[in-house]
């Protein structure tokens, strides 16, 4: 059953977030045709005990944060993605080469307590 | 910067920073690639990387390498209707050993369509180097004729599939692939009476743009697609 949950409570909880990589950022535009950038996201928030059940949790996560409330010495679980997609690039090298090519795992989609 | 340059460019699978003085012209397939996956993304749909649907074959690495080769005799006319010569020369280094090459397409661009009449007709004919010699100075010895090609207007890509070719490259594991391009002039009935604003052997001297597309599948970032069982 949906738990109703006051506006901007979960505001602090893990999220996605979202972060646009722009590649002039980073000086990439130089040698990166295309895409000019992308959407990569990012997780942040807490992951307290009381909400790990509904934070996208690990069983790891669960137990982590169990043991923080028995030994506050053992870290907090921590926000992470959990589900990371592909994108392509397509660039040129110093040999002249074009090159298109996928890099796995550029994207966050989902994130959760692990 | 050291790390940008070191750690997380290896990450991506480059040596370094590529600095590049100028983008090279990137064909329309590649660039309608790229779209294609950009609005995938962008929609949530999911695609399979390791699968050119474009170009209909399997891998994950798409390389335009470009043409380093020379011309032959441009000063001196050719004998036998000869139009041009030239050396075609691709750096094969930047193809990994463990990849698996499913494509290697030839794409000479013989100039925009809109430059010639339909006539004179040419054939284009694409040999292997046998022996190169002294490189850039004396006339390549020319080995196995892989293509002879009639082009009856001398505009736009021909395309060749080099992908047998490109397996004796890879059983050999040599790092370069030299080929020997003729194209020559068939004499046709009408060229005598067309008006030719230029030599078309000139033009295509000037505008002739050759780039090798090769297409490798890495097994490690590619699996075979699972098959359900009866």
């Amino acid at each position: 059953a949906a738990i109703s949950v006051p506006k901007g409570f979960c505001r602090n909880f893990c999220h996605r977030h979202q972060l646009f990589i722009n590649f002039q950022d980073l000086g990439w535009h130089k040698w990166v045709i295309a895409p000019k950038g992308f959407m990569a996201n990012y997780c942040h928030g807490e992951c307290p005990f009381s909400m790990t059940t509904y934070l996208n949790s690990s069983n790891y996560a669960f137990m982590q944060a169990l043991m923080h409330m028995a030994d506050p010495k053992v870290p907090k679980a921590v926000c992470v993605p959990t589900k990371l997609s592909p994108i392509s690039m397509l660039y040129q090298d110093s040999d002249k080469n074009v090159i298109l090519r996928h890099y796995e795992d550029m994207v966050v989609d989902e994130c959760g307590c692990g | 910067s050291e790390f940008q340059d070191s750690d997380l460019l290896q990450f991506l699978g480059l040596e370094k920073a590529p600095s590049p003085h100028r983008f090279q012209p990137v064909p329309r397939v590649l660039r309608k690639i790229i779209r294609a996956r950009e609005a995938a993304a962008a929609s949530g749909a999911s695609q399979d990387l390791c699968y050119v649907k474009e170009l209909g074959v399997r891998g994950n690495l798409l390389q335009l390498l470009p043409d380093q080769g020379f011309f032959l005799n441009t000063q001196k006319p050719f004998q036998d209707g000869s139009c041009l010569q030239k050396v075609l020369y691709f750096n094969l280094s930047a193809i990994k050993e463990k990849a698996k090459l499913t494509m290697a397409q030839l794409t000479l661009d013989l100039g925009p369509r809109s430059y010639y009449n339909l006539r004179p007709e040419l054939v284009v004919a694409l040999s292997v180097v046998q022996d190169r010699g002294v490189w850039g100075r004396s006339h390549p010895k020319v080995g196995r004729l892989l293509f002879l090609r009639s082009v009856p207007g001398p505009q736009g890509q021909l395309q060749f599939n080099l992908q047998g070719a490109l397996k004796d490259w890879s059983s050999n594991r040599l790092k370069n692939l030299d080929l020997h391009l003729e194209i020559l002039v068939k004499e046709d009935r009408y060229s005598r009476v067309t008006v030719q604003p230029e030599n078309p052997c000139d033009r295509l001297l000037r505008s002739l743009h050759a780039s090798l597309l090769v297409v490798t599948l890495n097994p490690k970032h590619c699996h075979p697609s699972s098959r359900k069982r009866r």
